[in-house]
């Protein structure tokens, strides 16, 4: 099935 | 100290209501640009960005730069006690542990205030570059909610296809399949009835609708939502705050392994 990765995986920590 | 004077107040508490089911606590950051917020569900799946431009209030007074940890459903109780016709006023002392929030009846002759205790929350800022959208559909905010909950009946995901053919919402369960297609409709009597799609490439995603129907939650906000999608990024679903700002939801697609 298809795997929910977290949205710090797009935006990055400032 | 802080000082925010709005006579809409009925716009803070539908955007309590937006986001309060996403989110349990959070840092609202105050400077002199506007009352804002950024903030992750606790899964860390999807972020809510808010804007409410310092330009939009009746009095902002921000003397620095202040970060407020609050409790968005201890303030949502609090926020339902001020009437919709109330104006509300945000108020802090620099460096104190606690924020004001004054209600004021539209007669002026009901005052009430409510004192409620900051939070201290480590909470990490992300980055949202600017990004080329391959789609961006604007659609009745209303029916894009009805479209949520309709499909979240059947399946858990939502596929959103865009294409020249318009905007396919389609959902799998164990009882079958739905297919929603909207299609480009300009042609109608009121602007805020028109669905709108802007297309650069097509775009195929999935997301989890648990995590639509959350931010469906803000519609009261707008009579427009603008979903704007790209291959392998996070969706933004942009509720537009009249004259203000924003409530921009990110929710990251599901991958195929």
């Amino acid at each position: 099935g298809a795997k929910q990765p977290t949205i710090t995986r797009f935006f990055s920590k400032v | 100290m802080l000082e925010l004077r709005l006579v809409q107040g009925s716009l803070f508490k539908k955007v309590l209501d937006g986001i309060k089911d996403l989110v349990n606590d959070a840092n609202f950051d105050c400077s002199s640009t506007g009352f804002s917020l950024q903030a992750m569900d606790s899964s860390h799946v999807a972020l809510v960005a808010l804007l409410l431009r310092s330009e939009g209030f009746e009095h902002y007074r921000c003397d620095r730069n202040i970060s407020m940890g609050m409790n968005l459903s201890n303030m949502a109780k609090m926020f339902k006690c001020a009437g919709n016709d109330d104006i509300i006023t945000i108020k802090a002392d620099d460096g104190g542990d606690t924020v004001t929030f004054m209600f004021e009846s539209p007669t002026q002759d009901k005052i009430s205030d409510f004192e409620m205790k900051l939070m201290s929350i480590d909470s990490e800022h992300l980055g949202i570059p600017e990004a080329e959208y391959h789609a961006i559909v604007k659609m009745p905010s209303s029916e894009f909610a009805r479209i949520c909950r309709d499909l979240s009946t059947i399946g858990d995901t939502v596929v959103i296809s865009v294409s020249k053919e318009g905007v396919k919402f389609t959902t799998k369960g164990d009882i079958g399949i739905a297919n929603i297609v909207c299609r480009q409709n300009t042609s109608v009597d009121k602007p805020e009835e028109a669905t709108v799609i802007e297309m650069n490439e097509p775009v195929s995603l999935t997301f989890a609708l648990r995590y639509m129907n959350s931010f469906t939650k803000a519609t009261p906000l707008s009579n427009i939502v603008t979903i704007s999608l790209s291959n392998e990024l996070p969706v933004v679903v942009e509720y537009k705050i009249a004259e203000m700002g924003y409530v921009r939801f990110y929710l990251a697609p599901k991958i195929e392994e």
